[in-house]
């Protein structure tokens, strides 16, 4: 699957 | 979470409490663009859907809270606020912004990580926030000169975002996958657009003279 990109930054 | 990143982070926090403070100390927002702080909520509205759906951590949640919080209370300051709003250059803050919000959001429907509701959300919040500053740039060179809690707003808003972009460097080289062009490529783009800024910036702190913008 998709790893989907956790947007961790502000 | 790096260095780069927290020390970006702070000053992005710090520029908006000296936003704040300017307003609340002189209850005066010339100077200041609301083109810019609207620009700004809808950035962090359009980023942060997440917000309630994934929980990262305590400060990345608390930090989203005080962003998206301190930019409502400037634009509800600033247009509702009956001494504050009456010092806002309605005249001179004349950015055709919604051509921006319109441009970031066409591009995000072309360029984005995936093509759900959120990813283009998202990316259209990272080129947005490239070019929120315009309508405030525009109206410090026709403002001419400069005060210094607004030079220092600007400030550091630029120096977050450069503090981004080493956070970006550094992940880069640390983390076998890097998969931040977008945000890499707007930070970087964004941060450009504040090098004449900054140079005149740094003249004036240079010269101990009053920051003055050529128009």
């Amino acid at each position: 699957s998709s790893v989907v990109t956790k947007h961790d930054e502000l | 979470m790096n260095i780069f990143r927290f020390a970006g982070d702070m000053f992005h926090l710090i520029s908006i409490l000296v936003l704040l403070l300017k307003i609340y100390a002189t209850k005066s927002c010339s100077g200041i663009s609301l083109k810019t702080q609207e620009l700004y909520a809808l950035v962090f509205v359009t980023r942060y859907l997440d917000l309630f759906t994934d929980f990262i951590s305590v400060y990345n949640t608390v930090m989203k809270l005080v962003f998206i919080g301190s930019t409502a209370a400037i634009v509800w300051c600033m247009q509702w606020h009956p001494v504050v709003k009456r010092s806002y250059d309605r005249e001179l803050d004349t950015f055709r912004h919604y051509f921006l919000v319109g441009a970031c959001f066409v591009l995000a429907l072309f360029l984005h990580e995936n093509f759900t509701f959120q990813e283009i959300f998202w990316a259209f919040s990272i080129y947005l926030e490239a070019v929120a500053i315009l309508p405030q740039l525009v109206l410090l060179q026709r403002s001419g000169n400069v005060d210094n809690l607004t030079g220092q707003y600007v400030f550091f808003l630029g120096a977050y975002r450069a503090f981004y972009i080493l956070n970006w460097i550094y992940r880069y080289f640390m983390e076998q996958r890097f998969s931040r062009w977008i945000s890499c490529i707007s930070g970087l783009v964004q941060t450009a657009l504040y090098a004449d800024f900054f140079y005149y910036y740094f003249l004036s702190w240079k010269n101990n003279a009053k920051l003055h913008l050529p128009a």
